[in-house]
Formats: C-alpha cells, structure tokens, sequence
C-alpha cells in the first residue's frame, strides 16, 4: 500500500 | 485520523483562538511579540499552498481556512487596530527575521522530500514553524510580561506540540511506509524550544507572584 500524495497533517 | 491527532488539532486551533479572542477583548497585545505572530502567518500561508489543489477532505480544508484567517487576524489586530495596536511594544521586540528566515530558506532548499515549489515551501513552513517561538522567547525573557501570555495559551500550545509527537508514533506503528524524518525532526526541535518557553514563562509566573505577596 503507498502513501497518498500530499500532505494530510495540518 | 487517531485520537491524538485530532486533540492536537484542537488544542493547536484553540491556542491560536483563545489567543485572537483575548486581544479582540482586552484591546491589548502586551507581551505578545509580533514578530512570532507574523512569522506563524509566514508558516500557515506557506505550507497551505495545497489549499486550492489537493482536496484531502473537507475537515483539512475548514482548518486550513480557520488557521490562516485567524493568524492573519492576530497580526492585524496588533499592526492595524487602533487601540490594541497601542499596547504593542515595538522597541522591546527586537527578534531580527533574517537570522530566523534566512536559514529556513537555505535549509528547505537543501533538505526536502521533493525539489519543487509546493513542496520546498512546505518544508520551509515546517522548519519555520520549529523556531517561530524565538522572538516571543527574547520578548518574556526581557519584559518577564507574563499578563497576556495566559496559561491557557501556554498549556494549549504544549498540548498541540506533545499531541503531535504521539499521533506520529502512533502512525508509525499503525500505517505502512509511514515515515517522515523532516516533521519529525523539525516537530522534535519545535517542542524543544516550547519546553524552554514553558520554563521561562513559569519562572515569571512565580516571580510576579512573589511581587504580589502583601509586605
């Protein structure tokens, strides 16, 4: 399983 | 989304709230260094680039909003407001941007996941956020003005920081290839200077209160 892109974390 | 990740949301929403609400009611920003304020601006206006081209969900997308509406607010107040702005102690905050700003810049040019402009900027509102405290640390250690640096300010703050540390344990352990070295690092020495904010502010807390004991 990968990562999304982008950053999820505020 | 883990619990300690949405407590430390919250606490980090609220301590930037609590904050814009208690200048918004005293019409006073003594103690607060504008510098630190503008700087936490820099941050949210740079990692959210985002905003507008990664749809990530509808919560991160209100926050993000929240974040940089009230940030901005803050640093209006204290520049713009004619009254609060009076309280502001500019000779005082003395923190020069270069020696904070520059080396960000040069760091998150060298060090960063991906050389491109979203992403060197987020890495460059990462390591900013780490050392944006520093003018508001130079401010208390001078005037020792704890008035409007409340403890809830204080304990909001450290809770964001220490919430933060643990979703990320928490997502190394649960997600795979959950591994990101550079929050990581610049979360660690963020809480770091938090830890050092948090002892001087509790050094004038107990030494104003020494002064208020009746003779």
């Amino acid at each position: 399983e990968l990562e999304p892109e982008g950053h999820d974390e505020l | 989304m883990n619990i300690f990740r949405l407590a430390g949301d919250m606490t980090h929403l609220a301590s930037v709230l609590v904050l814009l609400l208690k200048i918004h009611t005293i019409k006073s920003c003594a103690g607060i260094s504008l510098k630190t304020q503008e700087l936490y601006a820099i941050v949210f206006a740079t990692r959210y680039l985002d905003i507008f081209t990664d749809f990530i969900s509808l919560y991160n997308t209100i926050m993000k909003l929240i974040f940089l509406g009230s940030s901005f607010s803050i640093v209006w107040y204290i520049r713009q407001h004619k009254i609060v702005r009076r309280s502001y102690d500019k000779d005082q905050d003395t923190f020069r941007y270069v020696f904070i700003v520059l080396p960000c810049i040069f760091l998150a040019l060298i060090i960063n996941e991906k050389f491109t402009f979203k992403e060197v900027m987020w890495t460059f509102s990462l390591y900013l956020e780490a050392v944006a405290i520093l003018p508001q640390l130079v401010l208390l250690q001078r005037t020792r003005n704890i008035d409007n640096l409340t403890g809830q300010y204080v304990f909001l703050l450290g809770a964001y920081r220490a919430l933060y540390i643990l979703n990320w344990i928490y997502r190394y352990f649960t997600e795979p290839h959950y591994i990101h070295w550079i929050p990581w690092i610049a979360g660690i020495v963020q809480t770091l200077l938090y830890g050092d904010f948090f002892y001087y502010y509790f050094h004038s807390w107990k030494n104003n209160k020494k002064l208020q004991l009746p003779a």
